[in-house]
């Protein structure tokens, strides 16, 4: 474990948390992307399938749990509770992200580390999560008064991919034989996606302005 | 070693 990966743990952890927060106490999700929960949510699933049977640290076992059950608690407020619900923007929240999870899903089995059901998935959920931000930032566009925390929210989502570059970057310098393309592309893509929040969100902050993102 | 698949990361 390095401070990168750590750090990126922990940002992954707060925007987990800043999102569960947020929903829980004023009971709204408005800004946020049903379709990118629901990814994430799946990615979690497909990812931590060794959860009880590949035990790494009681670390790594209590992360996986927190992420499990804060994906998929969200996606249960924003489709059952009955206030949180009413204040889902489905209209604007329109992209078919079923449209991304099969082509992720060839992608494993096409591009994987061993051709093992637990290795496809793992390449799936890699290949998922690059691209689950997607409705999120599209929503992002059509909404018009982006609130701080939906942004913040995006914002430490994005930068704890960055940090797990530095943490790719550091163990491949310090590990033999540490090589592991597939999160590096895909972690490598998935950075460049938040590019342009990342510019504009920067930018707001810097001119002490609302963000909004061209659509 | 199949050291691919113990995934240490989250």
């Amino acid at each position: 474990m390095n401070l990168f990966r750590l750090a990126g743990d922990m940002t992954h952890l707060v925007s987990v948390v800043v999102l569960l927060l947020k929903i829980h106490t004023i009971k709204s999700c408005a800004g946020v992307s049903l379709k990118t929960q629901e990814l994430y949510a799946l990615v979690f699933a497909a990812r931590y399938l060794d959860l009880f049977v590949h035990f790494v640290s009681l670390y790594n076992t209590v992360m996986k749990l927190v992420f499990l059950a804060s994906s998929f608690t969200i996606v249960w407020y924003m489709r059952r509770h009955k206030i949180v619900r009413r204040t889902y923007d489905k209209e604007h929240d329109t992209f078919r992200h079923h449209f991304i999870v099969l082509p992720c899903l060839v992608l494993g089995l096409l591009l994987n580390e061993k051709f093992t059901f637990r290795e496809v998935m793992w390449a799936f959920s890699i290949y998922l999560e690059a691209v689950a931000i997607l409705p999120q930032l599209v929503l992002l566009q059509r909404t018009r008064n982006i609130d701080n925390l939906t942004a913040q929210y995006v914002f430490f989502l994005g930068a704890y991919r960055v940090l797990y570059i530095f943490n790719w970057i550091y163990r491949y310098f310090t590990e033999p034989h540490f090589v592991h393309w597939i999160s590096w592309i895909a972690g490598i893509v998935q950075t460049l996606l938040y590019g342009d929040f990342f510019y504009y969100y920067i930018l707001s902050w810097k001119n002490n302005v609302k963000l909004e993102l061209p659509a | 070693a199949n050291e691919e698949d113990d995934h240490d990361e989250l």
